[in-house]
């Protein structure tokens, strides 16, 4: 899984709606959050998880590639 | 099985469902047809029964729609997100809206398959979840894959099967089709169909899947060939990349596919007889390409070609007895690739790893040597 080069403003808004509509990202705060344990790296590895990709917690070209497949509108992550 | 279900089911075995508009993508036929079979794909493994409805509120309601469309869950225009469907339930339990946005198609690989998308909503219909099972239908991404010869993969009949159990009147007579598996890296008795690097990755090939095997880490990742090459076949014979190219050939029965990165090549498919095969010949059985002579080798049966890639013909003299080149090796070679220098040899689930330059054989190793499990 290649890092990206530079995580562009519209990939990092992307991905963010992406976690939060499939695995139910909330951007509480909390003590994970004091900590410095961002929840969207959390979710991240999540997803990474989900689909047998390399867990980085950090966006990079594969989870990103993943994201932008078609797909059904369902989330991953039940509430 | 690695399915997941929504703790919601449908407490009766006859449901009904209603069709409630059209996508002007395709005939008004095309769409009941698609929808009919979807519904049979659940229907055919377990003891629910769907029947169509004209008016009035169904069990499923069926419709196409865009953007915001009252259920607080937009949709998004072309690409991303093709439909979404809800657990059991009443108001709108059971219901599958398809994105209109989207370019629905009866069978074409240009497009999105209705009937494809149809059945794996209607999986969450009757009460699944997401399964992360590359190959199963309830998977979230989607592939294209030909309605035709569709068969419900193992992970959803047991999915499917454990809310509903199977279908009890099925006629014992009828033989199904077996469901498709998704293979298991750590099955140590596989037989790969190819192995091939792809700009600095290695990839694997398993019926409709695929690993990617990255330098940077340690567990490759399984995937349908053809969501990274939608127009890609399936059970392949053999694949090799050209690096003067920058191409990935994937051989098929008399055919051979060409790609550029996840972009096919236009031209292609051509046939063996492109590469200066005989036309005799019906398939090859592995491809390598010699990244030091520039030279492509075929493996058919105890016998190989070789293909001068710079020339674009094939060389005189050959074929050649495969243990002519290849000390020791007398079984069928199953696929071949080279990696750091070395060609590693599959025949079965072995790999045998030689000096090229030599014809020395080194070590015999196992599958799992490169498809970590």
């Amino acid at each position: 899984s290649v890092p990206l080069s530079e995580v562009s403003v519209e990939d990092e808004s992307f991905a963010k709606n992406y976690l939060k509509k499939f695995f139910n990202l909330t951007e509480e705060e909390g003590p994970a959050v004091r900590r410095g344990i961002s929840p969207v790296n959390k979710k991240l590895a999540e997803m990474q998880r989900f689909f047998g990709l390399q867990i980085t917690g950090s966006l990079d070209a594969d989870t990103l590639a993943m994201m932008k497949k078609p797909r059904c509108g369902v989330p991953d992550e039940q509430v | 099985a690695r399915f997941s279900i929504y703790g919601r089911k449908w407490q009766k075995r006859s449901l009904t469902y209603r069709i409630e508009n059209y996508t002007p993508d395709m005939s008004v036929a095309e769409v009941d047809a698609s929808i009919g079979k979807a519904l049979q794909v659940w229907a055919k493994v377990t003891p629910l029964r769907f029947t169509r409805i004209y008016s009035g509120i169904a069990d499923i309601m069926i419709s196409f729609v865009r953007r915001e469309h009252g259920d607080f869950n937009s949709f998004d225009g072309p690409g991303n997100t093709l439909a979404h469907a809800f657990a059991p339930g009443d108001g709108l339990g059971g219901d599958a809206h398809f994105d209109d946005d989207e370019s629905f198609t009866f069978r074409s690989s240009r497009g999105v398959v209705l009937f494809i998308v149809a059945a794996h909503e209607f999986g969450h219909s009757l009460g699944l979840g997401h399964s992360n099972v590359p190959g199963a239908l309830m998977y979230p991404t989607y592939s294209y894959r030909n309605p035709d010869t569709f068969v419900l993969p193992q992970d959803d009949v047991r999915g499917i099967q454990y809310l509903y159990g199977p279908n009890s009147r099925k006629d014992p007579s009828v033989d199904d089709p077996k469901p498709p598996t998704t293979p298991d890296a750590c099955d140590s008795n596989m037989v790969l169909d190819a192995v091939t690097t792809h700009r600095g990755e290695i990839i694997f090939f398993k019926d409709s899947f695929l690993w990617r095997s990255f330098p940077q880490s340690q567990t490759p990742q399984q995937s349908l060939i053809r969501s990274l090459w939608p127009s890609a076949p399936v059970d392949i014979d053999a694949a090799y990349e050209s690096r003067q190219l920058d191409t990935v050939f994937l051989f098929k029965g008399r055919k051979v596919w060409a790609f550029t990165g996840n972009q096919p090549v236009r031209g292609y498919p051509k046939t063996l007889t492109a590469f200066g095969l005989p036309k005799g010949v019906r398939k090859i059985d592995a491809a390598l390409h010699d990244v030091n002579s520039g030279k492509t080798l075929f493996f058919v049966g105890n016998n190989y070609f070789s293909y001068d890639e710079s020339r674009k013909t094939m060389e005189q003299g050959y074929p050649r007895l495969v243990n002519q080149a290849f000390a020791g090796l007398t079984r069928r070679v199953t696929a071949a690739f080279q990696h750091k220098g070395y060609t590693y040899i599959y025949s079965g689930p072995y790999v045998y790893e030689y000096d090229l330059g030599t014809g020395t054989r080194h070590r015999e190793l196992r599958n799992s040597y490169f498809l970590r499990c």
